[in-house]
């Protein structure tokens, strides 16, 4: 089950902060409970599929829409504060949200609530709500703090390696070229010792031809 | 010319590099930067 | 100001969850606020710092330690279920807080509050404080989940360029060895035709000598 709990301000007592608790099984579409509180007294009510179905035809909306919009406006709160206009009525409890644009609002939606005989149970159950998400968020965060300190010992460690490979790169082409010099002047050192008797051998032909 | 192309083929391999002459790092990096070319 | 809100059982109304609010300036140990409530009334009273030294020297505990015991116990709520008993007469608005050891449970402290007059004001400051928490870890899972996916990022990044120096490194052995062959066996070949030249001179001469 989902469930938001948000903050709202009704039209009528705009200094009294209200809390709005919503929840619904798979999809808000597929209808949801509606709680009401001023921590003090409470309401709540159930609204069906059929009623989400019927509203978003008379407001000639897509359905999907439809019920993309009411979750921002039932779940948002004081988190897009001025977006949506709630007024509740305690003789009828019904409550109402209307959506402002620039200069227009439309009511997005109507609910009937029923007044809740004993308020400080919903109170409770609300609060209890809140410090159980206060301490999964808290987990969460201890979670992505432990991945975040893995994660950057890792990336250390995969640095470290990656720059010991660049400098033994480089160590390895010095060593290599300085073995191949060494090899190589051993090699020409060789031809030149070869070369000179050459020339000697060469000298002496001669010479023993003179001679001849 | 040929007599030029006969001393340089008595003076250096064909990857340039002198048969007398010691070597050094710049040299056969150059010697070896040719070998890549010609490869 | 820190402030915690945490769940507790008081033994005489095991079944109704009540909520403890501590509020404190700099240290627990400077003084505190505390508030109870069971989503219904409310009841809130002030810990002077003189209290706390007092309470501790009763104690005969270091102050440090017993305001650590103190914190743990006003804060740990239901996350340290069996460790604390809580007691509370709404007659004499006394709060009490017993530590329970293996089997013996001794008093950690006792405190005097006042019936709040107006306790849905109170009950709607401890839920928009819980909200206030949520949105506020909520924004630092996503700091976190950001900061995870960027290390993410720069360890693949990181790691990937190790595995190209890696193959370069051992691309730049295979390479500069299959160059160095080739000069080297220029040199040989030079060495071979030498010793050839060289042998074919000694015999020349060997035979000319005969000849002489």
């Amino acid at each position: 089950m989902e469930k938001t709990v948000s903050r709202i301000c009704l039209a009528s007592e705009p200094s009294i902060v209200h809390f709005l608790q919503v929840s619904w099984e798979k999809t808000l579409g597929s209808g949801f409970v509606i709680t009401l509180t001023d921590g003090h007294s409470a309401w709540t009510g159930t609204v069906c599929e059929s009623e989400i179905s019927q509203e978003a035809v008379d407001m000639a909306m897509e359905k999907e829409k439809y019920v993309e919009e009411l979750r921002r406006a039932l779940t948002a709160g004081a988190e897009a504060p001025g977006a949506y206009k709630f007024s509740f009525s305690e003789e009828s409890a019904q409550l109402s949200c209307d959506k402002n644009l620039q200069d227009v609002s439309f009511r997005l939606g109507s609910f009937s609530l029923d007044k809740v005989p004993n308020p400080s149970e919903v109170i409770r159950e609300l609060i209890c709500y809140c410090l159980d998400t206060i301490t999964e968020k808290q987990a969460k965060n201890e979670h992505l703090q432990k991945e975040n300190e893995r994660l950057l010992r890792d990336w250390n460690d995969v640095q470290g390696r990656f720059e010991k490979c660049v400098s033994a790169k480089e160590a390895l082409e010095t060593d290599l070229y300085e073995r191949f010099i060494l090899v190589l002047n051993e090699k020409k050192t060789k031809i030149r010792s070869l070369h000179r008797l050459l020339n000697e051998g060469q000298e002496l032909e001669k010479n023993t031809n003179l001679d001849r | 010319c040929p007599s030029t192309k006969q001393h340089f083929a008595l003076e250096y391999d064909r990857y340039g590099d002198s048969y007398f002459v010691d070597t050094d790092l710049d040299q056969l990096k150059e010697v070896f930067a040719g070998i890549k070319k010609l490869s």
